[in-house]
C-alpha cells in the first residue's frame, strides 16, 4: 500500500507498529552464554541471514554458545553498540528494526567499520 | 563505507543506465517520481545517469514490489523485518517488500508520531538499495544512507559524507557538479577514507 500523507495512513496502522518480524526476540533480553533459552535458535538464524554466522547448519539449537557470542559481538561493532557479546536491550533495539535485507557480512567478512577511523590530537 | 568482496562495478562503458519497472506492479507515476527522485541523489554525485525505460529485457535495472518468497532464495518476511534487498553491480535487481505500508511523501513526519508508525519512507530505502546497485556495501555511519536499519516513519534521503566518498571511489565524482561533499550532511565520528579529493 502506498500513503501520500501521513494523515492518511488509518489508525491500525498505527497500532501495529510494534508488530515486528523479529518482535518475539525482546524477550531474550538478558541471555548470556551458557544458557538455553526458547528463541535463541530463531536468533542464530537472523544472525546466518545477515552474514553474522556462516555454516550451513539448519537445525540451530537454544543454546547460547560461542558462535552466538561472537555473532552478537560482531554485530554491536559494525551498529556502533558497546561490544558485550550478551543480549543487552540496546542491541536488542537494533536487532528489532526494520532494515535492508542484504547481509552485513559476506562470506564471513565485512568491511562495514572497517573505514572509521578516529584521529587523536597530541597536545 | 564498504564494497562488495571484489569491488564489483559498473563497467566503464556503463555510465549511462536505464531502469523499468516490473508492469505486474502497476505502479503510479506518483511512486515511479519517488525513484527518479532516488536515481537524482546518486547521479548529482558521481559520473551515472539513469533513464526510465519501458522495457523490462533491455533495462540495466528491474525495479519490483515482491511478497513472501519471489524466486532469488531471499523471500520477504511481511511488514516490517526485512524492507527491500538489491544486487551488486551489474546485475541490477531491485526488490521490495509489497507487504510494507510504503509512503511517498515527501514530508518529514513528526517526530511524535515517528515511534508509532510501521509505515516506511518509500525514497529512503530506494536511495539505500541504489547504493548497493551501484556497489556500496553497508556502512557503520549511522547517519549514512548505506546504514542498514531504518525506524518505521524515519526519512533519510541526502547521501551523507560517507555514501559520497564511497561511490565515488567506484566511479568518481560528477564532472559537471562540485562532487557533492561541499553540501553532503556531515557525519559523526571524523571518518576518514583516504580518499585524495
Amino acid at each position: 500500500k502506498f500513503y501520500t500523507n501521513i494523515s492518511s495512513v488509518p489508525p491500525l496502522q498505527f497500532l501495529n507498529a510494534s508488530r515486528s518480524a523479529w518482535e518475539t526476540f525482546g524477550k531474550l533480553a538478558g541471555c548470556h552464554v551458557g544458557e538455553k533459552v526458547d528463541g535463541l535458535s530463531k536468533l542464530k538464524h537472523y544472525f546466518r541471514r545477515f552474514g553474522y554466522i556462516s555454516t550451513a547448519v539448519d537445525n540451530f539449537t537454544d543454546d547460547f554458545d560461542d558462535v552466538l557470542q561472537s555473532a552478537i559481538s560482531t554485530y554491536q561493532k559494525n551498529f556502533n553498540i558497546k561490544v558485550t557479546g550478551k543480549l543487552d536491550a540496546s542491541t536488542l533495539r537494533q536487532i528489532v528494526k526494520p532494515r535492508c535485507g542484504n547481509p552485513d557480512m559476506i562470506d564471513g567478512t565485512s568491511e562495514m567499520n572497517a573505514g572509521k577511523k578516529f584521529r587523536t590530537t597530541e597536545r | 563505507y564498504s564494497f562488495f568482496p571484489g569491488k564489483p562495478r559498473w563497467p566503464n562503458r556503463k555510465r549511462d543506465l536505464s531502469y523499468a519497472f516490473v508492469p505486474q506492479n502497476n505502479l503510479t507515476d506518483e511512486v515511479k517520481r519517488v525513484f527518479a527522485r532516488a536515481f537524482t541523489r546518486w547521479a548529482e554525485v558521481t559520473p551515472l545517469n539513469f533513464t526510465r525505460s519501458e522495457s523490462l529485457v533491455d533495462a540495466d535495472i528491474v525495479i519490483g514490489f515482491f511478497t513472501g518468497e519471489h524466486g532469488d532464495g531471499e523471500p520477504f518476511d511481511g511488514a516490517m523485518g526485512t524492507l527491500a534487498h538489491a544486487s551488486s553491480p551489474p546485475t541490477g535487481m531491485f526488490h521490495l517488500d509489497g507487504d510494507e505500508d510504503w509512503l511517498i511523501s515527501e514530508t518529514k513526519i513528526s517526530r511524535r508520531i515517528l515511534p508509532v508508525t510501521s509505515v516506511v519512507d518509500l525514497e529512503s530505502v530506494a536511495v539505500h538499495e541504489i547504493g548497493h546497485l551501484l556497489g556500496l556495501g553497508h556502512s557503520s555511519v549511522e547517519d549514512a544512507i548505506m546504514y542498514p536499519a531504518i525506524s518505521g516513519g524515519d526519512r533519510k534521503v541526502e547521501l551523507a559524507r560517507d555514501d559520497i566518498e564511497g561511490i565515488q571511489v567506484l566511479y568518481g565524482g560528477n564532472p559537471n557538479g562540485d562532487g557533492g561533499l561541499q553540501t553532503s550532511r556531515q557525519t559523526s565520528g571524523g571518518a576518514e577514507s583516504g580518499v585524495d579529493w
